[in-house]
């Protein structure tokens, strides 16, 4: 029933993918005759992948890197934001995208200082690799997640001033200043141990990622003082806040016909059968914060 | 009519139930008539939990059963299934009847591993069906 053109995308996602190499196994029968291939290139994803046998399976063929135990944590978060038991997405979550990629860096390099409380500053080179990202997957906003863990139970709690400027190492042209990007927040511990703090680098990010860039190589220098720093002096136990690496979360709209366009719906005026997401607010932190509350939130 | 009955008995013949339900029958509905079924499954099953992170378990459901011939009022079918209906009963019986399909579908979100390690959580659309009709 959908009148939306045939655009296949470049390459049918993981999951789809996966479900039609084994339809293919099991139905040979499905596979495409010779005439038809000519339509090849038009064919969604689902049939691309049943006429094409070579495709590898997907059980044990395909190696998987593991993924960053952090960065798997805070999707499974984001999925239960989300989306229900069943994986029915929720309506109360108001947001534009119906993709969201997390990378990790595939290459860090100098750690200059790792104390953060002191005032030193954390430096670091990180290369996230974007291959996975599709031609039909257009992005709306991208953050650095950094999840910061306190060793120490802090009894009251604690406000840092924080400062990230970013570097573009661009290897290939020496000539085209690199992009650079810095901004300031404040990072407030309470008593949660774990904290994810989402620094929005899309200005930063939008240009490379629009030129096709797969490869991002970033300096990112990370400096925080306490919020009062005469306080620093005083503290009996130090409050000791290791920083990992950041990973890269790209909030993205994927165009392609087998994504999910619910917000679609409400754009053209009708009802989405499933769920209706709120218009007003172009994005929502998707803790369901949005953007006002905690200082947190205010700096996302 | 059983004052008349005890008058004039000969009259009117009585119809046992048995004919009245058979006379009935031709305007009931097929027994097993379109309708979506459940069906739900793990991705542990298939063996695609190592990469599929979310959700566990999937019930994209199905649609079974006779397409009655008065379709239009209960499926909102086309007029052309009706047509379709007739062609198979009255001209041409290799012509196949109509088929019981999905007409809605639900959304999906699955949390899933690339193989480059990246983690992707995406919405698919029509993944579960929520509705048959005949065409």
């Amino acid at each position: 029933p959908h009148s939306r053109g045939r655009g296949g995308s470049g390459k049918a996602p993981g999951f789809l993918a996966a479900a039609e190499d084994v339809a293919s196994e099991l139905n040979p029968v499905l596979q495409l005759p010779e005439g038809a291939r000519r339509g090849y290139a038009l064919l969604p994803p689902l049939l691309k992948v049943l006429s094409d046998r070579g495709a590898p399976s997907w059980d044990s063929e395909v190696p998987r890197l593991q993924p960053d135990s952090r960065a798997l944590r805070f999707m499974k978060r984001l999925y239960k934001m989300s989306a229900t038991k069943e994986g029915i997405p929720k309506a109360h979550k108001g947001h534009l995208y119906n993709t969201v990629r997390l990378f990790t860096p595939c290459l860090e390099c100098r750690h200059l200082h790792r104390d953060l409380v002191k005032g030193d500053i954390h430096s670091v080179d990180l290369l996230f690799n974007l291959d996975r990202l599709t031609a039909l997957e257009h992005l709306l906003k991208s953050v650095l997640l950094y999840s910061f863990d306190t060793s120490i139970p802090i009894s009251s709690s604690i406000t840092f001033i924080c400062h990230l400027s970013i570097k573009e190492h661009d290897f290939s042209s020496q000539v085209c200043p690199s992009i650079s990007h810095s901004l300031a927040f404040s990072l407030h511990f309470g008593v949660r141990k774990r904290k994810w703090v989402e620094i929005d680098v899309t200005s930063f990010l939008q240009p490379l990622i629009a030129t096709s860039r797969r490869n991002i190589h970033m300096a990112v220098n990370f400096t925080c003082q306490m919020g009062d720093p005469q306080r620093s002096t005083k503290l009996e136990n130090p409050v000791n806040v290791t920083l990992v690496p950041p990973s890269l979360l790209l909030y993205l709209n994927d165009t392609s016909e087998q994504a999910y366009h619910g917000w679609n719906l409400l754009r053209q005026g009708r009802k989405s059968p499933v769920r209706a997401r709120q218009r007003d607010s172009p994005l929502v932190d998707p803790t369901g914060d949005k953007g006002e509350g905690n200082s947190q939130g205010k700096r996302a | 009519s059983r004052q008349r009955r005890n008058e004039n008995p000969k009259a009117a013949p009585e119809t046992s139930p048995y004919n009245l339900s058979e006379y009935f029958k031709q305007f009931a509905f097929p027994q097993n008539e379109c309708e979506l079924h459940n069906f739900r499954l793990s991705f542990s099953q298939l063996k695609w939990d190592k990469w599929i992170i979310a959700p566990h378990r999937y019930s994209p459901q199905y649609c079974q059963g006779d397409c009655p011939r008065a379709v239009g009022h209960r499926y909102g079918s086309p007029v052309h299934t009706m047509v379709q209906n007739l062609i198979y009963e009255k001209l041409d019986p290799s012509v196949p009847r109509p088929s019981c399909v999905p007409a809605e579908y639900s959304p999906l979100s699955v949390l899933t591993i690339e193989p480059d390690g990246s983690i992707v959580y995406k919405e698919y659309e029509d993944m579960i069906a929520t509705r048959c009709t005949c065409r």
